[in-house]
Order: structure tokens, then sequence, then C-alpha cells
């Protein structure tokens, strides 16, 4: 594994999305996951629709009632990669552009821009999602973003943080040792894409320490690939 | 524990400059007012009623003490105003968290991804 990788250095991350006051989180850890499984089966990285999945995804789990996809009042990637299999996959952001509001869902099969062939879930190991980050591209996560709201930049190792899952975000990379402005102390760290626009952390993103499942962000992995798509 | 771990991280044996309570409490408010004015600048807000903009103010003065908190409690990363600084913990989960909280629970499709070498 190398000591340090970042995807956006190979060109398989979009640009920092805002989701705006709307708890749709998970759809943009889902686009973020699809758009780097996309551009490493096809070569080409293309915004996708979160809208798409804000709209028309109300995917429940089958097993436990009640636990469905609901747009703006919150869902889980797992669920969404599970709609994107079903209906065949997600438009592109321009044809389907986000408003950050429940819509009426407007999906056209025609205009499927990426599509999922499958997508597994990561165990807790930080080596094996090391591994399966620089294998199958970014990775959606969830996180307790407790410490994310006060949150400027650094490496965030909080002493106490809970690990009850409540944010949705993309692991892009990881690096050896981040130096935070206000303290000269190295901790390995995951690099971390979040949907709260450029002017919130590090120009949109999180650093968060690697190695003890801090705030959970090892605990709810999930990879996807993508299956060749002919342009439309 | 929380307060108690604050407690002793920041009750620092360094001696420090004694001043009455209102004059440090009346410092404090003008630091926070003017913390605010440029909260308020930078992420373009306004507020409608002279009430909302004072409650508002109430919960950034709040959301400054949770920064510095914050920062004592995790001194790796920087802690401070950002564009969520004028609302209420429960009103930021509210508005752009959105993850299903609820037991791990995996669609029938997904599957355990395959052990992956990690070493050379």
């Amino acid at each position: 594994l190398p000591t340090d990788f970042d995807w956006r250095d190979h060109g398989a991350v979009t640009a920092v999305k805002d989701q705006g006051s709307c708890g749709s989180c998970w759809s943009f850890s889902t686009t973020g996951s699809l758009e780097g499984a996309h551009y490493l089966a096809t070569g080409e990285l293309v915004s996708l629709s979160e809208q798409q999945l804000v709209d028309c995804d109300h995917e429940c789990d089958p097993e436990e009632y009640g636990s469905c996809d609901a747009g703006c009042d919150g869902g889980l990637m797992n669920n969404a990669f599970e709609y994107a299999l079903k209906v065949g996959g997600v438009q592109k952001e321009k044809d389907y552009p986000y408003t950050g509001t429940n819509g009426v869902c407007k999906f056209d099969k025609s205009k499927i821009a990426a599509s999922v062939s499958n997508f597994s879930v990561v165990s807790i190991d930080e080596d094996q999602i090391a591994a399966n980050l620089v294998k199958y591209g970014p990775l959606a996560v969830g996180i307790n973003a407790a410490w994310m709201q006060t949150y400027i930049g650094g490496v965030s190792c909080p002493y106490i943080c809970g690990k009850h899952l409540d944010h949705g975000v993309l692991l892009v990379g990881y690096g050896a040792a981040g130096y935070a402005p206000i303290r000269l102390k190295e901790k390995p760290y995951w690099i971390i894409k979040n949907s709260w626009g450029e002017n919130w952390g590090e120009n949109g993103y999180y650093k968060i320490c690697r190695g003890h499942n801090v705030c959970g962000v090892a605990s709810m992995v999930s990879t996807v690939t993508a299956a060749h798509v002919t342009p439309q | 524990s929380t307060e108690s771990f604050i407690e002793q991280v920041s009750d620092d044996p360094l001696i420090r400059q004694v001043v009455s309570d209102s004059v440090e409490a009346v410092d404090q408010l003008l630091h926070a007012e003017h913390h605010f004015s440029l909260f308020k600048a930078k992420y373009g807000k306004t507020y409608d009623t002279q009430e909302e903009h004072d409650y508002r103010f109430s919960v950034f003065k709040s959301n400054l003490r949770r920064a510095k908190r914050n920062q004592l409690l995790d001194p790796s990363a920087v802690h401070g105003v950002t564009r969520f600084s004028d609302l209420t913990p429960d009103e930021f989960e509210k508005s752009y968290l959105g993850l299903h909280k609820r037991r791990l629970k995996l669609p029938v499709d997904a599957h355990k991804a395959p052990d992956l070498p990690t070493n050379n």
C-alpha cells in the first residue's frame, strides 16, 4: 500500500458540492463513489445527479420496516446503490440538477450516465479500507459529525467521539502524517470529501485521524463497481 | 466526564491576570459581538427581526464556547467559527446531516468485500 494516496491527484473526484439545508448527505456520498468507479471503468469523470436519488430513490431495507431512503429526510448509501442497480443507473448532474428539496421523480432512463455493476461492504479493518480505496476508488462512508460543525482545518482526532453514524461522506485518500497548524502533532489521517461547499473545512474537505475507528469512520464503508455504459 | 476533563485541561498552572468578572464579561461580549459581525459579513447572514437576530447571537456565543471546548478536546485540528455557527446542534444535525441512524443492516445485494493483500 502507498504511504500516501489521494484520488484527487488521479482525476477521479469531481468538485466539492453543497447539499444546502437538506439531509441528503447520503446521496452525495453515493454519487461521489459512483463517479470514481465510473472514472476507473471508462476514464470519464462525470458529475452525477444527487437529485435523482433524492426524488426517486425510496429503496427500503427489506429486512427492516421503515428504513427507506427519504430524500432530504435521510437515507443510506447501500440502499442507494441497491436502487441504482435496480433502475439501471444514475443520470448526469447537468441533466437532472440539484434543487436541495424533495421533488417529483423525473428520472429518464435514456439518459443514464453511470451504472452500478455491484457494491460491497468493507470490514472495519483500516488497512482493508485503504486497500479497497486504492483498488476500487473513493469509498462511501458513514461518520459521526459531532465535531464537524466547528471544524476549520487540520487533522481532527477528538479525545471523545461517539461511533453512532449520522453523516454520509466520501473517502478519497489518506496521508501518513499531517501537521496541524496550531500544534505540531503527526497524525496519519483519512482525507474526506464533504458536501457542505468549498468554504467549509479545508476547501470542503475534512481530515480525521486513522487507525482507531475514530467517530465511527471505519464502521460503514462501501465500495461500488461501475458497469461500462455506452455513452447516450 | 467531558466537563471535568475540560476543568482539568483548562485549569492551567500559569498565573492568570486577575480581572474582575464584570470587566472580563464585558470584554468577552465585545469579542463575541465582533466575531458575530465578521460572521454575518463573511456568510451574508441577515435575520428578519431583531428578536431573531438576538436569538441567533445567543446561539453564536454558545457555539463560540463549543468551538473553544472542541479545540481543547481535539488539539490536532483547528476549530472555530464556521458557516454553521448560528445554528444549534439540533438544527445543524437536522439540516446538514441525513444518514439514517439505525442498526447497520445491509440490503440483500450487498456483500462483504473480499480481503485484499495489504503488504507489498
